[in-house]
């Protein structure tokens, strides 16, 4: 089974690869695959290995052939609808910012327990009720959901969401989610991100 | 000069260390630590062999010693002040977020463009307006900042962030940043989590 980290490096070597197509980039090596991703070109050399071979040794990878491998591995060559629970401050940043742009995983169904909220709409989506939350889910296939609920309620929305057919949650709630094994819980916390970047103005300068 | 994946990946082990500590755990193995952090030991070895050796082979780290250390190289052990720009949806769950814990890394003046958004408080942070900016940014010491406006905006804010003594910016808006060599900048794109976690119910099942 593949590694949770090379999962999470596959959309950023997408990112790369479609923009090199854009610029019109027949063929890349693992050097520039590496130097623009970020990554060492062992680390992606690895990471495409589960997936089996796709370059010739010295030559490097065909970029049409390669991005549409990894949108197929990733399921991004399809439109995967995703839900949005928790229409606050930062549920309808993420919303916007989804729905503005194309993208394979698009939110179709947003919920929010504030009846004042439900019935506007965030860029054509409307907010529902968290009563019609299994109906919708099923009905639009939504497997995977987006959490931006409170801590204290995080864990009963998730079960929620879980029992009406989502099986991956994009957590931003900070709370520790305890579900059944064959649902994948991503937690984010952007304050691991300000910790790293401290690094760069407050932190020790090793030599 | 250490690699920003690394950089990126200590505020992870920092958690694990803090989360070990509270329970009263005094040596991890870098094999725990690893299982814990999601990452390889050899990942883990590699990283902390920049800062110098603080591990026992065969017996693991102290704890505290680690956590304290990691701390430190990433400048955590004191406040760390910083500014956020763009007090919308986004940037009012980012400042209530960074406000509502205790955390090193404070945010101490918000910026916005709207004379109707100034002058309104975000958890005790005032909304300052943008001509007060190199201003209070000198006068707080700030030299990181958080950057949630519009992309079309974004790159005469980030200048005039670093005008004012600003070195790390984290990057929310879709907009790549052309700024000095000394200024670190941090893109977030949470449509790669989506990306990532698309794989879970959409992607390819690999054998
Ligand atoms: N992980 C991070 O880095 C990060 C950053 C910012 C915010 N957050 C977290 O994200 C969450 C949302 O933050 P926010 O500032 O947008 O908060 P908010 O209060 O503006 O939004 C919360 C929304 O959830 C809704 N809600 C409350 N209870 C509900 C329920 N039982 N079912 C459905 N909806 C319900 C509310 O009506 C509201 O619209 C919080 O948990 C916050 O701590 C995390
Ligand atoms: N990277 C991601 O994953 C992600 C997710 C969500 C949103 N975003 C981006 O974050 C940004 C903010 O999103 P939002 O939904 O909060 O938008 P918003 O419109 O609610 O907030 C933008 C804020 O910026 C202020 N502003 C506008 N021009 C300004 C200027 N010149 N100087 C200072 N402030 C100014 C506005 O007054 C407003 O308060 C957008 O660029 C959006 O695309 C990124």
């Amino acid at each position: 089974r593949i590694p949770d980290v090379t999962i999470k490096r596959l959309p950023i070597y997408l990112r790369v690869l479609d923009r090199m197509r854009e610029q019109g980039v027949d063929i890349v090596s693992s050097a520039e695959l590496a130097r623009q991703s970020g990554f060492t070109s062992e680390q992606i050399r690895k990471d495409l290995a589960y997936f089996g071979a796709f370059g010739t040794r010295g030559v490097g990878y065909s970029v049409a052939m390669l991005s549409d491998r990894i949108r197929r591995i990733l399921g991004l060559h399809r439109e995967v609808p995703a839900a949005l629970v928790g229409a606050g401050h930062l549920g309808t940043a993420l919303a916007r910012y989804n729905l503005t742009r194309p993208q394979a995983v698009r939110i179709v169904a947003i919920f929010d327990a504030d009846p004042d909220k439900v019935g506007s709409l965030i860029e054509t989506v409307p907010i529902s009720p968290m009563d019609a939350m299994e109906d919708i889910v099923r009905e639009k296939g939504v497997r995977l959901a987006i959490l931006t609920v409170p801590a204290s309620v995080a864990q009963t929305v998730a079960e929620r969401l879980v029992r009406a057919g989502v099986e991956a949650i994009l957590n931003f709630a900070p709370a520790q989610l305890r579900l059944p094994p064959g649902v994948q819980v991503q937690p984010i916390d952007l304050s691991l991100e300000l910790e790293s970047l401290s690094y760069y103005v407050a932190g020790e300068r090793v030599s």
